[in-house]
């Protein structure tokens, strides 16, 4: 069911959306399946001006201080970071790996574009994920049509600028309806160019 | 309505603001 909206005060900035900040933490090796995934998520803080935004976000860890196979999820209002919320299911993500030591700077460029609108793609992003994992961190930007691709290649160029990232950084597109079918998020990916 | 944009540099301004504490 619905949370009650969430209160700004007079004065405050308020965004063009309300979030909802979500951590996950899986234990390695174990078999993700949608019922522990769900289970595992937890809802930390909702947040709808940009100094709610940073009243959470000082406090919050930084993903270069996570344990592996931690993720946060800054998702809109109304939608759980999961492939089969309503407003995911047709969608997809992009994903960016980063070599480790880059994520926490990337992260924050990533949610102060989202935050602030600069991927001008009308209601289209669902939400950001940082997951951190052993070898390397995954910034994933999901949307609501995998198949609306003057959207997607939208999203892209705006990460592409935005992340400031090494021009061979490669990018990779997946639909979540792909992750269902091989139970994975980041395996099997379309790389850029497709 | 107007879509509210805010800016990199203005978010980042705000991060040191006293009403975010």
């Amino acid at each position: 069911k619905p949370l009650p909206p969430v209160e700004v005060k007079p004065g405050d900035h308020r965004l063009q959306f309300t979030y909802n900040i979500w951590f996950s933490r899986r234990a390695p090796g174990k078999q993700a399946t949608t019922q522990n995934y769900d289970q595992n998520l937890k809802l930390i803080g909702r947040f709808a001006s940009v100094e709610q935004f940073w009243a959470y976000y000082s406090r919050l860890v930084r993903p270069a201080d996570l344990n592996s196979h931690s993720d946060i999820h800054i998702f809109k209002d109304g939608i759980k970071p999961m492939w089969e919320d309503a407003a995911n299911k047709n969608g997809g993500k992009w994903i960016v790996r980063l070599r480790k030591g880059l994520a926490s700077r990337c992260w924050e460029n990533m949610i102060l574009a989202m935050l602030g609108e600069q991927f001008m793609v009308g209601d289209e992003i669902c939400g950001a994920v940082i997951s951190v994992r052993f070898q390397e961190d995954i910034i994933s930007v999901w949307n609501r049509t995998a198949q609306d691709t003057a959207t997607t290649t939208r999203i892209r160029d705006t990460l592409k600028r935005v992340l400031n990232l090494p021009p061979n950084t490669v990018m990779e597109y997946k639909t979540h309806n792909d992750s269902l079918k091989d139970h994975s998020s980041f395996r099997n990916t379309r790389a850029d160019g497709y | 309505g107007t879509r509210i944009i805010y800016e990199r540099t203005f978010l980042m301004q705000m991060r040191n603001s006293p009403l975010a504490k």
